[in-house]
């Protein structure tokens, strides 16, 4: 429930102040979520695969996560998707370690790493921050997963 | 130079001492009808010269970086109970790399539009188109990251803004002499394809026991999961399961109870 906390912290004038925020006073409260803009949202792409194939495809480094507590966008949702992109595997399923726990899941596809977090619910790094900082620090060194 | 310098944050309310750098601020990305976009800068803790620069967006969409990516994510604060300050995240990604939140489209958070009826027929398209406009504004503002490497990343609907600013940034890349360094991008619980995500989600509610049997059976059979807009009877089905079915819980989180 902390979103609560910024509701409040975010709409302090001092704060605002201090952030060079809201200079033109918009006429709404500065909320967590707009949900004049969510109920009113003009496209949205179907899939967004074909983008992935693409950026696969320019070589950028793709990396894919996905906390397994979560039920509004799950982890079968984007093992579905994933699996669609049908893409060799590189290095087969195996567990990944952080701070000798069991952090989740992984498997390394040619040009895109699917990671699981244990544990994890939608906000990865609110519920496992310590296993989501590593999961960071893998992807930004683009080093598969620890293995213990 | 000056525009960087008006954005610094020297400390916000409550917060406590820090040796990073933070600046906030807008870049307008479409000067025609006043449209900007307003983004937060933490800067690495150690060597932030040396370190990749990292966009993180949240999804929604109409959901804000600012209250989720760097208030209770990854940023360096978190907001205390009584929202009179702040604490530190000690697994923070600034730890390793230079976190830039990107409040986008217009119309959430701090972002805003002159032009109101921009927050009725915003979407996909406009989202990435701005965001890139941003990117390159903002660059120009702190041109020590003009050539620095940059990941985007997210989670939920930006699922859907990472990879398509991925592309508009490659896209961009191809006509540009000064290309974006872009590495690469990772996504978390991201809304990635209509029919698997929703195939996956019913497929996951049945098999962590959070439906029946029967539900999950008429879930399958009466819905088109390839729709944008699913039929009325299919939405009543989804609406007994969340409401009759799953119960007294936090479906972002299935085994905590709701926030109230």
């Amino acid at each position: 429930c902390t979103e609560k906390y910024a509701e409040i912290y975010y709409n302090r004038p001092d704060v605002q102040k201090e952030l060079h925020a809201n200079v033109t006073n918009i006429p709404y409260k500065w909320t967590a979520c707009s949900e004049v803009l969510n109920r009113n949202w003009n496209d949205s792409d179907v899939s967004v695969l074909p983008i992935y194939r693409e950026m696969l495809a320019s070589g950028l480094r793709i990396w894919v996560f996905s906390g397994d507590v979560d039920s509004v966008v799950p982890v079968t949702a984007t093992r579905f998707s994933l699996a669609n992109l049908k893409l060799e595997t590189k290095i087969p399923w195996y567990p990944w370690y952080v701070k000798k726990q069991v952090g989740g899941w992984t498997e390394v596809y040619e040009g895109l790493t699917f990671a699981t977090v244990r544990g994890a619910g939608h906000e990865v790094p609110l519920f496992k921050p310590r296993a989501a900082l590593q999961l960071f620090k893998s992807f930004l060194k683009g080093d598969p997963l620890p293995r213990s | 130079n000056e525009e960087e310098e008006a954005d610094r944050i020297s400390s916000l309310p409550g917060q406590p001492k820090v040796s990073f750098q933070q600046f906030s601020g807008y870049v307008t990305v479409n000067k025609a009808v006043g449209r900007a976009l307003f983004y937060w800068l933490t800067e690495a803790v150690h060597d932030p010269l040396s370190k990749p620069l990292v966009v993180w967006l949240n999804g929604g969409p109409g959901c804000s970086s600012v209250a989720y990516g760097a208030s209770e994510e990854i940023g360096p604060f978190r907001i205390n109970k009584t929202a009179s300050g702040l604490y530190l995240n000690k697994f923070s990604w600034n730890s390793v790399a230079n976190l830039l939140f990107l409040e986008t489209p217009a119309g959430v958070g701090f972002s805003y539009s002159n032009r109101s009826s921009d927050v009725l027929d915003t979407g996909d398209v406009r989202t990435a188109m701005d965001s890139l406009e941003f990117l390159l504004g903002w660059m120009n503002r702190f041109p020590r990251f003009k050539h620095r490497e940059v990941y985007l990343t997210g989670e939920s609907y930006a699922g859907h803004y990472v990879p398509q600013l991925a592309r508009e940034i490659t896209k961009y890349n191809k006509r540009s002499k000064h290309p974006i360094n872009l590495k690469g991008f990772m996504v978390g619980n991201a809304v990635t394809d209509n029919y698997y995500d929703n195939l996956g989600t019913v497929t996951y509610w049945w098999s962590h026991a959070m439906i029946s049997d029967k539900t999950y059976q008429q879930l399958v059979n009466t819905c088109d999961f390839r729709r944008q807009k699913e039929s009325d009877e299919c939405e009543s089905l989804y609406s007994y399961a969340m409401d009759q079915e799953f119960g007294n819980i936090d479906q972002y989180n299935i085994y905590s109870p709701p926030c109230n």
